[in-house]
């Protein structure tokens, strides 16, 4: 464990909490993409069903849970308690255009064929591309609330310092692996136009709209 | 495992 990987680990907690806060105190998931936190249930549904086999540490297996309940807590908000305010008509990204290629390349591209070690790299892949209906959604309304804004700043952040915590991994430990590295890389690129704005318009107190 | 990946991390 090192600095960029627990800054990493508390970026995604912190990105996960925001949204909760966000829908919860607001009650009202407008501008949230349903899709995106449906995808995000299934990345850590099918990535930590380790834990049903092997314990790594404490911290690692809290971490996990928390992940897991607070994506079930949001997907319910969503589409269960505040259903009312759940923008569906702008949340029209097609997912199975995620799913099934993402599905496929998992059978295909992977460290060992097993249904664990499968499910774990569709999980790697898919949450590289989960954040396309959220971005998408944002980009057909061409804004977004400055709340949803950090809580996209921090979901990004967390897999950018993930990406210094493999090359420090790699330096120091001789640790490796392709398949995070490559997806990680692919999921930083998809946030760079948002990260532009952010620094360029939120972080100078302006709301974050597109020109029309 | 050298191929296995690393499920410490999250």
């Amino acid at each position: 464990m090192n600095i960029f990987r627990l800054t990493g680990d508390l970026s995604h907690l912190a990105a996960i909490i925001i949204l909760l806060l966000k829908i919860w105190k607001t009650r009202s998931c407008a501008g949230i993409s349903g899709k995106s936190q449906l995808l995000f249930a299934l990345v850590f549904t099918t990535r930590y069903l380790d834990l049903f086999t092997s314990f790594i540490s404490l911290y690692n297996t809290s971490m996990k849970l928390i992940y897991v309940a607070c994506s079930y807590a949001t997907v319910y908000l969503i589409y269960m308690k505040f259903k009312a305010t759940y923008d569906g008509n702008h949340d029209t990204f097609r997912v199975e255009f995620l799913v099934v290629p993402v599905g496929g390349l998992s059978f295909l591209v992977n460290h060992d064929f097993s249904p664990l070690e499968i499910l774990w790299t569709f999980s790697i892949y898919l949450e590289s591309v989960a954040i396309l209906p959220q971005l998408f959604m944002i980009s057909k309304t061409g804004e977004a609330e400055t709340i949803t804004t950090h809580y996209l700043f921090f979901l990004g952040l967390y897999r950018a310092l993930y990406l210094i915590n493999w090359i420090w991994r790699y330096y120091f430990e001789g640790f490796f692996d392709l398949i995070a590295v490559v997806a990680g890389v692919v999921q930083t690129i998809l946030y760079c136009d948002f990260f532009y704005l952010y620094v360029t318009k939120v972080l100078k107190g302006k709301k974050l709209s597109l020109p029309a | 495992d050298p191929g296995a990946a690393d499920h410490d991390e999250l």
